[in-house]
């Protein structure tokens, strides 16, 4: 009945990360031979300081290894990655080749248990060592996002306890013969496992052997890693797969026989854990420098921080009137100076002072916007006209007779055309009428001559003249 | 070294191969 778990917190432990010691070497190897129950074991031991630009999960064979169902051997994947020390990883399935549990390589998610839960180690961003069972929910985590993952079988140590029977109860199939699980954590047989000391520093186990005949069982790694002051470690994969390579070279005796059963050979596995020399983090710098042995040179003068990711403009800080930028101090509207410590001086304004101020007689120019104050007695913008001021009373009444002016005026304007239309109106009014009557002397309708009457037998003056040209109908 | 490949005939599995363990 293996639940996943997909939301939530599970049981786990976050060791925050320990600020870097410039240790001698950041990297320490040691070889051993012990004894466990009379029986002599042999192995390494590495530790290394600052995890967080050391320590690399790799996928076999390079990047994209577990979505090809790759399986290298271990020293393959080492050379290609120039890992100092590195060790198997992760279980995989022997026939498919399939990488199992949570991978996360140098940042990039490879693959996901899903929920499933066995014991897991990582790092995340910010360096923070995590070890013991995760939910889906917190291996995606993208606040903190681990930068390194990978799965194994058993939680050995927990803040320092051996932790395998409370791992029994977490991992194991219930439903499952448990005959499986339990021969997995007692029998002898070679052995790997990866986890943190005390100081933060990444811990690499790995002891010869063969399963059923040498080696070790959990229990005798997980006391003999206590003894070490390893906080909290997990079990990785072991028997034939366990390998261990120094320089990209096998340093160990694997227990898989080569086709010729005289020899044993190394097996090709899937993930690897990688020791290297300290990378910068990011590896880019941020973008604004060179990573020059794990460490971040930084390009121009104001990025900063282990990562270049911090600008920095000096203490001042741009005396607080301005931002500060890659190329230095960008000053506010009115400041200037490396530091935006200085005004712009009279005469000038905006930004970087860049602006001529057109301010006259005498006003003071403000340094961000321009604008002039004028000095008493002048106006305008920027203070070019004397202010005329008049009393009161006479500039009412100025004001008033002006008004009156244009009144008057208007008002005899207007009188004098009225007067003008009145004249022009009678004079077309008789003149019409004067020739109406002109007209309707000669015009109203034909006419017809009685000469006058004989009186006294004489033809008036009129009459004669008019006899002359009675044919001329018109006549005045 | 020229190892060749390995047997793979030391296996050491924390369950047993014969059943996947299956998420319901």
């Amino acid at each position: 009945d293996c639940t996943r778990v997909r939301a939530g917190s599970r049981e786990h432990e976050s060791w925050p990360p320990t600020p870097a010691t410039p240790s001698p070497r950041g990297l320490a190897v040691r070889a051993f031979v012990s004894h466990f129950s009379d029986r002599a074991v042999a192995g390494h031991l590495t530790r290394a300081a600052e995890p967080l630009r050391t320590f690399s999960v790799l996928e076999p064979g390079g990047s994209g290894g577990c979505a090809s169902r790759r399986r290298a051997t271990v020293e393959e994947t080492a050379r290609a990655a120039g890992c100092s020390v590195a060790q198997n990883g992760g279980f995989f399935r022997m026939d498919t080749g399939e990488c199992l549990g949570n991978v996360v390589s140098d940042g990039r998610p490879v693959s996901s248990a899903g929920g499933l839960q066995n014991a897991q180690f990582g790092i995340r961003r910010d360096g923070t060592l995590v070890t013991g069972y995760l939910s889906e929910e917190e291996v995606l985590d993208t606040k903190n996002p681990f930068v390194q993952l990978l799965s194994g079988v058993v939680w050995l140590i927990r803040n320092g306890s051996v932790y395998i029977n409370e791992s029994q109860a977490a991992e194991c199939d219930e439903t499952q013969e448990t005959g499986s699980f339990s021969k997995f954590v007692n029998v002898m047989s070679a052995r790997t496992a990866v986890g943190h000391d005390r100081k933060g520093q990444l811990v690499f186990f790995h002891a010869d052997g063969q399963t059923e005949q040498r080696g070790i069982n959990l229990w005798e790694m997980a006391e003999f890693l206590l003894k070490q002051d390893v906080v909290n470690a997990i079990n990785l994969d072991g028997g034939g797969s366990a390998t261990f390579v120094l320089n990209g070279t096998l340093a160990s005796y694997p227990s898989d026989h080569c086709q010729d059963n005289m020899w044993r050979c190394p097996r090709r596995v899937s993930t690897v854990v990688c020791l290297h020399e300290p990378r910068c983090q990011p590896p880019d710098c941020s973008g604004h420098g060179t990573c020059v042995e794990g460490r971040c040179q930084c390009t121009g003068h104001f990025w900063q921080g282990a990562a270049c990711n911090k600008l920095d403009c000096g203490p001042s800080n741009c005396s607080q009137h301005g931002l500060c930028t890659e190329t230095g101090c960008r000053c506010e509207a009115g400041w200037t100076g490396s530091n935006c410590s200085e005004a712009c001086s009279n005469g000038s304004f905006g930004e970087d002072c860049a602006m001529r101020c057109q301010c006259q007689n005498g006003a003071a120019c403000d340094p961000v916007g321009g604008t002039c104050t004028c000095p008493p007695g002048f106006t305008g913008h920027t203070c070019e006209q004397v202010k005329q001021c008049f009393r009161p009373s006479e500039a009412t009444l100025r004001t008033g007779e002006l008004s009156l002016l244009t009144g008057t005026t208007w008002l005899a304007l207007t009188l004098a055309l009225v007067f003008l239309l009145l004249i022009s109106t009678v004079v077309n009014v008789s003149l019409l009428l004067g020739s109406r009557a002109e007209r309707s002397r000669h015009l109203d309708g034909a006419y017809v001559y009685h000469p006058l009457q004989e009186m006294n037998g004489e033809l008036l003056a009129g009459e004669k003249e008019q006899q002359g040209d009675a044919h001329n109908p018109f006549k005045d | 070294l020229g190892s060749g490949a390995s047997r793979d005939d030391d296996l050491l599995l924390p369950y047993s191969h014969a059943r996947a363990r299956f998420a319901r």
